[in-house]
């Protein structure tokens, strides 16, 4: 473990966290992708499958298991208790044209062809693109509340730091973990123009932000 | 190999 890794799990977990609270007590999920919640929740589900086949850490398990229930609670509350605030018109990505491609890819580009390694695959490959389905959202509608944006900053915080975290493990430890850097850059990529649009507007206190 | 590598990352 290292700092980069330990403030990249915070950064993921306060991202989660500020979603979860916003459609809590606003009692709306206005503006949110119930699309990249759900395909976030997918990710959690393929990839922590060995919570009950291998302990790595006390903080293993209980990140995998916060992670997976915050990821559920928030599916549920945009697509059962405060459905009627659910924007299904803007949140109209395909997720068919991320879910068969990065299905396909997890069979062929893996590490061994065992169910495991290729559900482990399928989580790393799908959580690169889960975010594109709400950042499209906001090109659609055109805005995004600042809460939201926060949540992304810190969505996009935390891969940066997995970054970070990759060169520190690579340089210390010579580990280097393939699919996970490739699939973690294209994934942090996503995120630059998201960033640009942050610092510029957002950070600017306009509050809300607007595309151009 | 990385598939023995115990995948301790989340």
């Amino acid at each position: 473990m290292n700092i980069f890794r330990l403030s990249g799990d915070v950064c993921h977990l306060v991202a989660i966290i500020i979603l979860f609270l916003k459609i809590w007590r606003s009692k709306s999920c206005a503006g949110i992708s119930g699309k990249s919640q759900l395909l976030f929740a997918l990710v959690f589900t393929t990839r922590y499958l060995d919570l009950f086949t291998a302990f790595i850490s006390i903080y293993n398990t209980v990140m995998k298991v916060v992670f997976l229930v915050l990821a559920y609670a928030t599916v549920s509350l945009i697509y059962f208790r405060f459905r009627k605030s659910y924007d299904s018109e803007s949140d109209s990505f395909r997720v068919e044209f991320l879910l068969v491609p990065v299905a396909g890819l997890s069979f062929l580009e893996n590490y061994s062809f065992t169910p495991l390694e290729i559900l482990w695959t399928f989580s790393i490959y799908l959580e690169s693109v889960a975010i594109l389905p709400q950042l499209f959202m906001i090109t659609k509608t055109g805005e995004a509340e600042s809460i939201t944006t926060h949540y992304l900053f810190f969505l996009g915080l935390y891969r940066t730091l997995y970054l970070a975290n990759w060169v520190w493990r690579y340089h210390e430890e010579g580990f280097f973990d393939q699919i996970a850097v490739v699939s973690g850059v294209v994934q942090t990529i996503f995120y630059c123009d998201f960033f640009y649009l942050y610092f510029t507007r957002v950070l600017r206190g306009s509050g809300k932000m607007t595309l151009p | 190999d990385p598939d023995a590598l115990p995948k301790d990352e989340l």
